[in-house]
């Protein structure tokens, strides 16, 4: 048995507005200390790992390990019912073939059902090993956001550059090229406004616009980012949550 | 002109 309770159902609808535009058929892992889930987009170039620990919630339960195969088209239509105040709790048997969405308005004794159908979804996990990252970057989600958004207009690659002391973000199209420097940055009124460089290796990476412009869509679920670069292996961009993170893994662009 | 890798290339499936 699965019982899982948000505070606020805006919270879980924010988890999976940060990552369905990028997968649709995910498979939502239940155990006891939370809910994990990984899915490969299907260009199999942006990996998104899901973690939410059973802290996240107001009140969490889960007897059994339970997979709960889920179309985000499909549970974005049920989330959009609910009102962002509302709690959320998320019910489901142990052999479950449908999984029951609870929202309830407290103060007015609203209590609105909806029951979301399971699919087997036959899908690969990938083992992502630890690994060894070049670069460390932490910066305002918002303000990378911008950066994505802004130089994603002008060309469908963006290169990271990261050297001891600066970050560049570049891209170079047809109509032309454009650039954001940032330098690391200490913000004592406002530390999430911080942007923190911790460089092992300088570090010169390309990436596709389309899968950052998908990745930033997680900035709603965190005033911070996370960014750990490697010259040799996929980009990490990690949104924390108060217990448990959205992750995405970008596999980059290299000359043959 | 750099060719975009997938991750296949860095993960082997489970």
């Amino acid at each position: 048995m699965l019982e899982a309770k948000f505070e606020e159902a805006s919270f879980f609808k924010r988890i999976i507005d940060g990552f369905k535009d990028c997968v649709q058929l995910v498979n939502f892992q239940c155990k006891d200390d939370g809910i994990i889930a990984q899915a490969v987009d299907d260009s199999r170039v942006l990996l998104v790992s899901l973690e939410i620990g059973s802290e996240s919630f107001q009140t969490y339960r889960c007897d059994h390990p339970i997979t709960l195969g889920i179309d985000l088209n499909s549970l974005s239509k049920i989330l959009r019912c609910g009102n962002n105040t509302d709690t959320l709790t998320l019910i489901a048997d142990d052999t479950p073939d449908s999984v029951l969405l609870l929202f309830e308005d407290t103060k007015r004794e609203r209590i609105a059902e909806y029951s979301l159908k399971l699919m087997d979804i036959d899908a690969d996990f990938l083992k992502i090993e630890e690994l060894a990252y070049e670069s460390t970057l932490m910066m305002p989600s918002a303000e990378f956001a911008k950066n994505v958004r802004d130089l994603s207009q002008l060309s469908d690659s963006l290169t990271f550059t990261i050297t001891k002391e600066t970050i560049k973000f570049q891209a170079d199209g047809d109509i032309g090229s454009g650039s954001v420097i940032l330098k690391p940055y200490v913000n004592m009124d406002d530390p999430d406004q911080s942007i923190k460089l911790e460089m092992e290796q300088p570090v010169d990476l390309t990436f596709g616009s389309k899968y950052l412009l998908d990745i930033v869509k997680g900035s709603a679920l965190s005033n911070k980012v996370g960014i750990r670069l490697s010259s040799e292996a996929p980009a990490l961009f990690q949104f924390d949550l108060s217990s448990g993170f959205l992750q995405f893994f970008l596999a980059p662009k290299f000359n043959d | 002109e750099k060719q975009q890798r997938t991750l296949s290339e860095f993960f082997p499936s489970e």
